[in-house]
């Protein structure tokens, strides 16, 4: 028996709207420990990794690991059945060709159950090496999205340069060319708003704009965005959910025709 | 602007 609960739907529908665009499905891996889901985009450039601990649910029960392949976007249309403030629990009988959400409402006066065939997804699995990256960048999350909206009129691609002094994003095409420049910040307010950069080497690299863009999708998820990168490497995009985990998406970096 | 790389070559399959 597999049973997790979750106080707020959000969590849920949140973490949807962050993969949907760029997986069509994936295998929610469950075990003791918690949900894991790793699967690539399908021109693999680009991969999900999402963690929801056990101890971020309200209840949590896996009694066997369990292995659910979700179609997404059935799934997305289940979960818009959720209220926002509805708890949500997902259930599978070990060995089960479907899975459950029940919604409930704060009051408990509505009680809705949705049952979503299983589906047997035999996908490829990568093996992610450990890495010790050049350049750390942590900024508001809020702030990477505009960057990556914005950069995406002028150009395909966005290039990433990360120094000392602070980090560039840059892009060119038909209309011109636009660089935006943040620095480390020195004081703020708000923790959530600082820019903070930890550098061992500079690190200058080009990622497809459509991809970063997808990845924003997740920004309602984390008030800060973490960016890991290293030469000749995939960039590290890193929301962490509160409480609960995090999703990082993998990009293999672009090169020169 | 630019060649596209795929994961396949950063990462094995496990």
């Amino acid at each position: 028996m597999f049973e997790a609960r979750l106080l707020r739907s959000s969590i849920l529908k949140k973490v949807l709207e962050a993969i949907k665009d760029l997986l069509t499905q994936a295998t929610f891996d469950c075990d003791d420990n918690g949900i894991q889901l790793q699967a690539m985009d399908n021109s693999h450039v680009s991969l999900v990794s999402l963690t929801l601990r056990a101890d971020g649910f309200d209840k949590y029960r896996c009694d066997r690991n369990i292995s659910l392949g979700m179609n997404l976007s059935s799934m997305s249309k289940i979960l818009k059945c959720a209220g926002d403030k509805d708890t949500v629990t997902m259930k599978a009988q070990d060995n089960a060709d479907t899975v459950t959400f029940v919604f409930e409402s704060p009051n408990q006066e509505k009680v809705s159950d949705y049952e979503m065939k299983l589906m047997n997804l035999d996908l490829e699995h990568l093996g992610i090496p450990e890495t010790e990256y050049s350049c750390t960048i942590r900024l508001s999350s809020a702030e990477f999205a505009r960057i990556c909206r914005d950069l995406s009129q002028f150009g395909e691609s966005i290039v990433i340069s990360c120094t000392k002094e602070g980090v560039r994003f840059s892009a060119s095409g038909d209309i011109g060319s636009a660089n935006i420049a943040l620095a480390q910040t020195a004081s703020v307010d708000k923790e959530e708003e600082a820019v903070v950069i930890e550098m061992e080497e500079p690190v200058t690299l080009t990622f497809a704009c459509q991809y970063l863009n997808y990845f924003t999708k997740a920004t309602s998820l984390s008030p800060q965005v973490q960016l890991s990168m290293s030469a000749d490497v995939p960039l590290v995009v890193e929301y962490r959910i509160p409480d609960i985990g995090h999703i990082r998406y993998y990009l293999a970096p672009k090169i020169d025709d | 602007s630019g060649k596209q790389q795929t994961l396949m070559n950063f990462f094995k399959k496990s």
